[in-house]
């Protein structure tokens, strides 16, 4: 059965989906099977993998009302070896759909737990830490915590600590932060380093030694809906991201 | 009584808090008397600020469930006519606990359309469209909706109109988005400048001529506490919001 990953982070704006679907994309160039789920209802994962909206008939909602399984939901991207659950607009009204639902923040996990013909299954969050991340913080092994160098991104960073730690305790014993990754870091001013030290002071270890530039051909690709990796595989963007790729394969491989 | 104005757009990191923040001290500063609401559970319009979480006994949620008044939960802060209605932790249970409550839309519009000592009540709003977002909306007389010059902003924009649409017609009739307002606009970089043309085609008169530059200031002064008009006044992030405030009462005065 797959690795499960989720990217979270409730601050918003930190490069949450940037780094699902380059990861995503990465570890799919390097061989291996993987499947992203779009839980946000902006779906922008979906449109950055070049899903049109209009061309979904099921989507990751239909998944967590049990309506359909995820081989009748994922689509095939145009990135070999990666394919999509996106997400629909229905998703914006789940949040209140799932506070009265029989086993609300196992519903992903049901969907997820089984043998699904992936390595890696990665799941992009909304910006919150509603029900729907619940959802993917109690399918999911391990987190991966995309962290914007500005000061307001480490502010959040406790309420998420917090939040894990009772995800942890009630609902899935073994959910770790796989890591920390630093995004939008810019060399040229320092506000961006301070925060850095001031992450790796506390996670240490946890903060991956791959660092995401600011770079705008990262923000460009999704209005071509393509990944950074496949619309400009040289720019400092994706090959940072190749690099934190075959960081998290190496840290799998001494788990 | 008050001009009740909430700054909303369900994308993340847009700069819905720098807005509300540098929007309320510029107001402020031009002589009018301000009130900020801080509906975002991460409360980082409290900490730009200087609002200590641990100095906080009554905040918003208090207002929201009915146990205080604007009036006992409002501090003044270090901006002389500035007021600030804090945020707190308990905030993010606010959702699951408002959609079983009575009038679970209606509850923040109750507490502020009543005479306050202000000139403006500007409400900064979570990057979600949720009930605490809808409770912002059904309040307020208009919106500020500030966008981020890149792709994955624009996309949200119809869902926002939409949303905007189901509360005129259901619960605010006359509530009407205010402007549009061009944040971390970057000069240097095409995509910017694409996204303003495709913006000011789609909203016309509606997006402020006062556009925001990227600036390295207003994302300082959150860690000093302080709004950057107050931390580097000669600074180009802080002499734009004082430009956008100058606007916004000028539009005001024709309606
Ligand atoms: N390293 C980077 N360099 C430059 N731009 C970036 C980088 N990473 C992300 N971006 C851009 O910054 C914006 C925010 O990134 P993204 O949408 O991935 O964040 P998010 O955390 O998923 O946001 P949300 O909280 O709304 O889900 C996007 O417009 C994206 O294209
Ligand atoms: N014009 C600007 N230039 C440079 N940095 C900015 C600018 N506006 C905001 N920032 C920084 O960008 C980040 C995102 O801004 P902000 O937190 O205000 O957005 P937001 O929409 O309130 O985010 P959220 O969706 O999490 O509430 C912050 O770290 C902020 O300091
Ligand atoms: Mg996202
Ligand atoms: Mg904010």
């Amino acid at each position: 059965t797959p690795r499960l990953l989720a990217v979270a982070n409730q601050k918003g704006g930190v490069g949450k989906t940037t780094t699902a679907v380059n990861l995503a994309t990465a570890l799919s160039a390097v061989g291996q099977n993987v499947l992203l789920v779009d839980l946000d209802p902006q779906g922008n994962a979906s449109t950055g993998l070049g899903v049109k909206r209009s061309s979904i008939t099921k989507s990751v909602y239909d998944v967590l009302f049990g309506d359909s399984e995820v081989y009748e939901v994922a689509v095939q991207t145009k990135v070999p070896r990666l394919s999509i659950v996106p997400s629909s607009v229905h998703l914006s009204g789940a949040e209140i759909e799932l506070v009265s639902a029989s086993k609300r923040e196992h519903r992903l996990k049901a969907a997820l737990r089984k043998p699904l013909p992936y390595d890696y299954v990665i799941v992009d969050c909304p910006p919150s830490l509603n029900l729907l991340t619940l959802n993917a913080l109690v399918a999911v092994d391990s987190i991966v915590v995309p962290l914007q160098c500005e000061f307001y991104a480490l502010e959040g960073l406790s309420q998420l600590i917090k939040t894990v730690g009772r995800v942890q305790k009630h609902f899935n014993k073994s959910l770790d932060i796989h890591g920390v990754v630093l995004t939008m870091f810019d060399r040229r001013n320092r506000l961006s380093a301070q925060v850095a030290a001031d992450v790796r002071d506390y996670f240490g270890e946890k903060v991956y030694k791959t660092v995401i530039p600011r770079n705008v051909r990262l923000s460009e690709a999704p209005s071509h809906g393509l990944p950074a990796i496949v619309y400009d595989m040289k720019c400092a963007g994706a090959q940072a991201y190749i690099r934190l790729a075959r960081e998290i394969i190496g840290r799998e491989r001494k788990l």
